[in-house]
């Protein structure tokens, strides 16, 4: 159920 | 030189254990003030963040700034050589190809080492900066480890609902449902066992059972879990150690 979503965009590379 | 010597291989046993299952390949950086490694599981869903502060070690030396790259499934089989209340000492020159890992058992004059090879992993390193949650929670590790693991069994999805008293967990599956409700209280016998609610806003957050039974491994480091909920933002689920953490961000699933 539902959709799994992603950490992409939420932490940026150092 | 790296000399970071645990008073117990237990310790170190423990983090590993903690997330070995979700990730595989990690680069551990060394620096003066300590241990901290990162890594992201293959889906991108799971990150890891694990932080070793030098008071964690009973002796603990970095001259130089080195990063040891090692396969999480290599390194956990020559943890099971060492008994848990051996010293465990890691050991790694300035540009080191292997790290050194060596068991004492001080009573016994046992001493065995081992050796593992070091891996180049391209990983990025991430900046983690504060998030804005609409929850804290602070729980029992053992009692979240467990709520988990049962309504684990009835769905692949976990609905975390928290209202102003009330922490509910709800697994729907094609054979059932359950749902466990917690309220918080204070224990002050014993303060790990109670259950401590911060909430700004009510949240209704849905993760994957999968990841939740990857983030449960860490309850061996810490009696309690901190739980942080956001619907804007991934979930933060944190094991303290007596010095640094073992934290797991997992982006919540959402609806089709």
């Amino acid at each position: 159920s539902g959709v799994q979503g992603r950490l992409d965009g939420f932490f940026k590379v150092v | 030189m790296l000399e970071a010597k645990f008073q117990e291989a237990s310790l170190f046993k423990r983090i590993i254990d903690g997330f070995k299952d979700c990730v595989q390949l990690v680069n551990f950086q060394c620096k003066e003030d300590g241990i901290i490694a990162q890594a992201v599981d293959d889906s991108r869903v799971l990150l890891v963040s694990l932080e070793i502060g030098v008071e964690a070690f009973q002796d603990y030396r970095c001259d130089h700034p080195v990063t040891l790259g090692m396969d999480l499934s290599s390194l956990s089989k020559i943890l099971r050589c060492g008994n848990n209340t051996d010293t465990l000492t890691l050991i790694a020159d300035d540009t080191p190809d292997a790290i050194i890992l060596l068991f004492e058992d001080t009573k016994k004059d046992r001493i065995s080492e081992y050796s593992l090879k070091l891996m180049d992993i391209d990983a990025d390193f991430l900046k983690i900066e504060d998030l804005q949650y609409d929850t804290t929670l602070m729980m029992p590790s053992a009692e979240f480890s467990k709520t988990v693991r049962d309504l684990s069994q009835l769905s692949d999805s976990l609905n975390i609902l928290v209202t102003k008293e009330t922490i509910k967990f709800v697994a729907t599956g094609d054979v059932g449902s359950g749902s466990v409700i917690l309220k918080p209280f204070i224990n002050m016998e014993n303060p790990d066992e109670s259950i401590k609610l911060d909430m700004d806003q009510p949240v209704d957050l849905t993760f994957g059972s999968k990841y939740l039974q990857d983030i449960v491994k860490g309850s061996a480091l810490s009696n309690k879990i901190g739980i942080r909920l956001s619907s804007e933002a991934p979930a933060l689920f944190q094991f303290d150690l007596s010095s640094g953490f073992l934290q797991f961000f997992l982006a919540p699933k959402f609806d089709d």
